[in-house]
This record gives structure tokens, C-alpha cells and sequence, in this order.
């Protein structure tokens, strides 16, 4: 463990806090994408479908179950509850998950560590992640005014995995024979993906004005 | 043959 990925994940546990807190306290989930959402109900689950058969730490395994508890709480309050349901644009949130979801799972049989089931389900969720923002950035896109706390929940999102290359580029230099391409380069696009979001989030934030996308 | 090494990373 070192800073950059302890910092890492307590930027991405802060995210999902930030959402939950959001959508518990205020009861609305106005500005987010279930699809996003229901993409990373997904991608933990296809991540950590080792959590009962490999031990690696307290820590990693307690994350493992506030991610996975988190992201389908999320998605369980978007879809059922009665109140929090009301504020869900499904009408603005039409972005195919299926689009995202064949082409990793593609991607992921022909690019892989090993072919294993668990292994190729974990390459799909490393890419799957990659992309999982793209339905939540859309909708920001056509809702154009985004709130607060939906703002600081896409760029907490983004931060955590610019803070993993750090540790990537950490262990690469400390740790021999740590190589993992696959790892690198999907959370290398990753971090692109946010960048323009990046962009346009310092700018408010510098000029102290609402955050807008451009159209 | 390397045992699988489980990911260490979240």
C-alpha cells in the first residue's frame, strides 16, 4: 500500500459517500445517471468475485464490501424507492448500457491476463469502469446545469483513478516485475475521458460561476 | 506454473 493508492481509494469511498449522502438526505437524484449507476453495480461485482476465496487484507476486503454495498444501494434507491424514483430523468438518461457493456466483455476475452473466468470478468470490470462515467457525462451534457454535489461526485470519480497512475507509476518503479498494461492503459483512458470535465470544472470553480457544460 | 496471484488492488 502507499499514499497515492490509500489516497486513491479514500478520493473513490468519498465519492460513493457524497452520492449516497446526496440521494439519502436531500431524496433526490436529479442530474444522475441510473446507467452509470447500474454500470458499476456491475463492475464491482464482476471485480470482486474473489472477495471470499482470496484474503489479501482487512482493508481490502471491508472497501470491497462498501463498494459493493454502495453502488447497489444506489441503484436499489434510484429504482425503488418512491420518493427518490420520482427525480429520476429516465426520459434524459438514455444511453445504452449494452453499447458499453458487449464491446469490454469482447475486448476482455481477447485481452486478458489469463483465461480464466475470474480473471476475464476482472479484465471486463477494469474496462467496463473505464467507460461506466460515459452515460453520467451525457446526461450532464443535455441537463446542462449540474448541482454541487453532483459535480464534486463525477470529480472525486475522476480524481481516484489519476491518483492510481500515481501509485501505478509508484509500484512500477518500486516494486520489480509490477507490470500490468491492461491495468494502466484502461485507467489511463479513464482519466481522459474526465479530463474535458476536469477542464470546465476548475474553470467554475477558478471564476467562481455555476458549473456549465457546453452544449 | 505461477499460482494465480490474486489483484491486490480495489
Amino acid at each position: 500500500m502507499n499514499i497515492f493508492r490509500l489516497a486513491g481509494d479514500m478520493t473513490h469511498l468519498m465519492s460513493v459517500i457524497v452520492l449516497l449522502l446526496k440521494i439519502h438526505t436531500i431524496k433526490s437524484c436529479a442530474g444522475i445517471s441510473l446507467k452509470t449507476q447500474e454500470l458499476y453495480a456491475l463492475v464491482f461485482a464482476t471485480r470482486y468475485l474473489d472477495i471470499f476465496t482470496d484474503f489479501i487484507s482487512l482493508y481490502n476486503t471491508i472497501m470491497k464490501l462498501i463498494f459493493l454495498a454502495s453502488s447497489f444501494s444506489i441503484v436499489w434507491y434510484m429504482r425503488q424507492h418512491k420518493i427518490v424514483r420520482r427525480s429520476y430523468d429516465k426520459d434524459q438518461d438514455t444511453f445504452r448500457h449494452l453499447f458499453l457493456i458487449l464491446p469490454c466483455l469482447l475486448l476482455a476475452l481477447f485481452i486478458n491476463e489469463k483465461f480464466t473466468f475470474k480473471e476475464v470478468m476482472w479484465t471486463f470490470s477494469l474496462f467496463l469502469e473505464a467507460v461506466a462515467i460515459l452515460p453520467q457525462l451525457v446526461l450532464l451534457q443535455r441537463t446542462r446545469n449540474i448541482d454541487n454535489l453532483t459535480g464534486q461526485y463525477v470529480f472525486l470519480l475522476g480524481a481516484y483513478r489519476a491518483l492510481y497512475i500515481l501509485n501505478w507509476i509508484y509500484r512500477y518503479f518500486t516494486e520489480p516485475h509490477y507490470v500490468h498494461w491492461i491495468t494502466w492503459i484502461s485507467g489511463l483512458v479513464q482519466t481522459l475521458l474526465y479530463a474535458d470535465f476536469f477542464y470546465y470544472y476548475f474553470n467554475s470553480w477558478k471564476n467562481n460561476v455555476k458549473l456549465q457544460l457546453p452544449a | 506454473e505461477d499460482k494465480e496471484k490474486p489483484h491486490d488492488e480495489l
